[in-house]
């Protein structure tokens, strides 16, 4: 799970059973009164859980999630859409659930920002290996992580980051990477019949998203993908054709592509891929 | 009953606040100290495992 805080801006993204919408009511509270902060917009995303039945109030459903987020956020907040999108396998849907103020209007250089999530499941089982500590082997989980990171290629994702990483005992990984403003993350969770890696990171539109996209899949060589890209600037298009061109010619092939539109949010493009193999 | 393993999907949470006073802005919610971070993550179920930040933002690597 990871965290990043900017002047303005919170990120959190956490797996497992966390109880990520708790934290809107502290957050909200701690910025207004510590800071004299006021909250402007709100993004939750999230894709198909494969244990649904296991996860507590209020990720009980997308319906109960979206219930607690309209009950919690603010009323100036009145720009409010919720959104399932979907694949062609039931079991992959994107959960969008975004809300506004009139004030938030993305500034210039924003436009040609975006944030792609991607999320991998049925990881090569060889190359999710790695993601396991061996027995014994004296080291903390900043220097597992360390090795984790060079050992699977993670550090040529983005040459340029400085990347802080942790590995857990005894198996998974997740590493931060800062570069300037943009952040970059990676989770993993590597036992083979739930395997299940993450990747996400902030770009512009003129970046190498090519060598980014086919460094992430050549790590992981997941059955499974998807790619979920949100901008602002009217670049939709552009980018499914820039992540099929990218991906396709790793042996993964587009199954579904599916576009939304969010008020004040921007526009959301999901695809999956899954392996020619299967 | 099925056998439940870890959850890797992910929840996300992006939020974006504004205020009035510019010197405030400057660094704005990097002032939250870290007992009030502690606090926020207690009701998320996460702790802190790492940190690491510039000039521009700050990053935790999260239990869990």
């Amino acid at each position: 799970s990871s965290l990043f805080v900017y002047p303005t801006k919170i990120i959190i993204k956490t797996c497992g059973t966390t109880q990520l919408l708790k934290s809107i009511l502290p957050l909200i509270y701690y910025a207004h009164h510590h800071l004299g902060l006021t909250l402007c917009s709100c993004r939750y995303t999230r894709g198909s859980f494969i244990f649904p039945k296991s996860q507590p109030f209020p990720h009980t459903s997308f319906k109960d999630e979206v219930t607690y987020l309209e009950e919690t956020i603010p009323s100036n907040l009145c720009y409010r859409k919720a959104s399932i999108m979907p694949s062609k396998s039931s079991s992959h849907s994107w959960h969008v659930f975004t809300a506004s103020d009139e004030s938030h209007i993305p500034y210039d250089h924003e436009n040609e920002l975006f944030t792609m999530e991607i999320c991998m499941t049925e990881l090569d089982p060889i190359l999710a290996r790695k993601f396991f500590r061996r027995p014994g082997d004296e080291k903390t989980g900043d220097s597992a992580g360390k090795e984790m990171t060079e050992l699977t290629g993670i550090n040529e994702i983005n040459p340029e980051a400085y990347i802080c990483d942790f590995a857990f005992d005894p198996c998974g990984y997740s590493m931060n990477g800062i570069d300037g403003d943009w952040y970059s993350t990676i989770h993993v969770t590597p036992e083979d019949g739930y395997s299940y890696a993450s990747f996400e990171c902030v770009g512009s539109i003129t970046d190498d998203l090519v060598h980014v996209l086919r460094k992430v899949v050549q790590i992981f060589r997941p059955a499974t993908m998807s790619v979920s890209t949100t901008s602002c600037g009217g670049y939709s298009n552009d980018m499914w054709t820039r992540v099929v061109g990218a991906v396709e010619p790793m042996g993964l092939k587009c199954r579904s592509c599916a576009m939304d539109q969010f008020p004040a949010a921007g526009s959301v493009v999901f695809q999956t891929f899954t392996a020619r193999r299967k | 009953m099925a056998v439940s393993g870890f959850e890797g999907f992910e929840k996300r949470l992006e939020l974006h606040f504004f205020g009035d006073d510019p010197a405030l802005l400057q660094m704005g919610l990097r002032k939250l100290d870290f007992e009030s971070i502690q606090e926020i993550l207690q009701a998320v179920q996460c702790t802190v495992v790492s940190a690491v930040g510039n000039s521009y933002f700050d990053a935790y690597v999260l239990s869990e």
